[in-house]
């Protein structure tokens, strides 16, 4: 049965550095 | 369709950082900021939803534009319709919780604008 990391269900939303 | 990702299949095994497993079904928000603290370098942003609309480059899907986090960052992504999100409070959620049940069994609540989804990003070091 595989078994899948937590953070694989949620976006990876970085945000855009401005400076 | 073959090539969506089963780890939103309804029964999939979710290991938590905690090193807890858990069914994807099964999943609180509270899990999610456990082991974003545990994680080490991991952090949840809270993402508001502020508007979805149909994509301009990419036919069939949703364009979903967030407000990310402390800093209010503009992020946009485009995803297929049945993508689930989990929303703070409300569980998994998504532009069409039909096509969500068909392909993965998984029941959503239909994603708004205004909802605030779980979402990580990496922890800023001071």
């Amino acid at each position: 049965v595989p078994v899948f990391p937590w953070h694989s269900l949620v976006p990876f939303l970085a945000p855009t550095q401005s400076d | 369709a073959p090539s969506n990702p089963s780890h939103f299949m309804k029964g999939a095994i979710i290991q938590l950082a905690t090193g807890e497993l858990k069914r994807v079904e099964d999943l609180q928000t509270q899990d999610f900021v456990r082991s974003a603290e545990v994680s080490g370098g991991l952090k949840i942003d809270s993402s508001m939803v502020v508007d979805i609309r149909a994509s301009q480059q990419k036919p069939g899907l949703v364009s979903l534009h967030f407000t990310v986090g402390e800093q209010q960052s503009k992020v946009t992504i485009d995803v297929p319709p049945e993508h689930p999100f989990f929303v703070f409070g409300q569980g998994w959620s998504s532009c069409s919780p039909e096509r969500t049940a068909q392909l993965y069994d998984l029941a959503c609540h239909p994603l708004q604008v205004g909802d605030v989804c779980v979402s990580i990003t990496l922890q800023q070091q001071p």
